[in-house]
């Protein structure tokens, strides 16, 4: 994030962070005890899932807190629409932890705008781990920044022949202010406050880099996306547990004795 | 259908803990 600040603990509970390898790369958003929101460009097919980690109640990326657990990847859920329409549409992956995220103080879920949000006069705001300037430079801290929204019209005009952008696009940016989101920070949550209730109106997608204003960031549009996400939250089985050691000897032990018993009036 | 779980009135997905609200206060 360019010109943002150091965030607060506690300040964006739902704020995730996807390692591959051992190493922050992307952002994402808690929005249910087994289900984190990030981007399909972050979960490449070309991409090992068992090396991705997803760290939350984290602040800082070099020391865990209290809050902080770490979860691994049950399945990733990418928008059939991803590349289809556009080299970088339906960016929205679902990730299916394997298992259940602990809430605290800390650690919260992100409301999901609806299909019928009104986003006009929005105060909003981006959060993440993405390089702070232009140079590469990368921050520790977790990093925010308020960013103004930008209407659909305005923002093709600013991006004119380069790209075209589409319904399920939200772009915001300061186009003064070098206030914006950058490499690193994609799959991260774009929030607004309404009525004392955090909605997630956006996930970090693309841009044309982070070194020219006037060319917004681009965000997947999570209302456009909200009946997809909550239709599979709600129809995917919880990930399997393995069962304990204990409980598979049990479980043995049970079994025979029933079968005994089924034999013992026969003999 | 045995997988599925309710839906709370706050829109969160967990029973017990409402999305979108955290526990301190902003600037």
């Amino acid at each position: 994030i360019l010109g943002g600040a150091d965030a607060l603990e506690r300040r964006w509970p739902w704020q995730v962070s996807v390692h591959y390898g051992g190493f922050h790369v992307c952002g994402g958003s808690i929005i249910d005890e087994y289900w984190v929101l990030s981007a399909a460009h972050c979960f490449n097919r070309d991409k090992n899932m068992e090396a991705f980690d997803i760290y939350v109640g984290l602040v800082d990326l070099r020391f865990a807190g209290n809050h902080t657990q770490w979860f691994e990847v049950n399945k990733v859920i990418v928008h059939p629409t991803y590349e289809v329409y556009h080299p970088v549409g339906g960016d929205v992956a679902l990730v299916q932890l394997k298992s259940r995220i602990v809430f605290s103080d800390s650690v919260l879920p992100v409301c999901i705008a609806s299909p019928d949000v009104n986003l006009h006069n929005a105060t909003c705001w981006s959060t993440g781990w993405g390089l702070v300037s232009p140079q590469g430079h990368v921050p520790n801290k977790l990093q925010e920044v308020q960013i103004p929204l930008i209407s659909l019209p305005l923002c093709r005009l600013l991006y004119g022949h380069l790209s075209y952008i589409m319904p399920d696009m939200l772009c915001a940016g300061d186009i003064r202010d070098m206030r914006t989101v950058c490499e690193g920070d994609s799959g991260g949550p774009l929030v607004c406050e309404f009525n004392h209730t955090w909605l997630q109106v956006g996930i970090v997608s693309w841009g044309r880099g982070c070194v020219y204003p006037m060319y917004p960031a681009v965000y997947a549009r999570v209302s456009y996306f909200s009946k997809w996400i909550r239709y599979h939250m709600e129809h995917t089985p919880p990930p399997s547990q393995p069962l304990p050691a204990l409980a598979r000897v049990l479980g043995v032990s049970v079994s025979v004795l029933a079968a005994l018993l089924a034999v013992l009036p026969m003999l | 259908m045995a997988h599925r779980r309710p839906r709370s009135q706050s829109g969160a997905w967990s029973p017990d803990v409402a999305c979108g609200h955290r526990y301190i206060q902003g600037k």
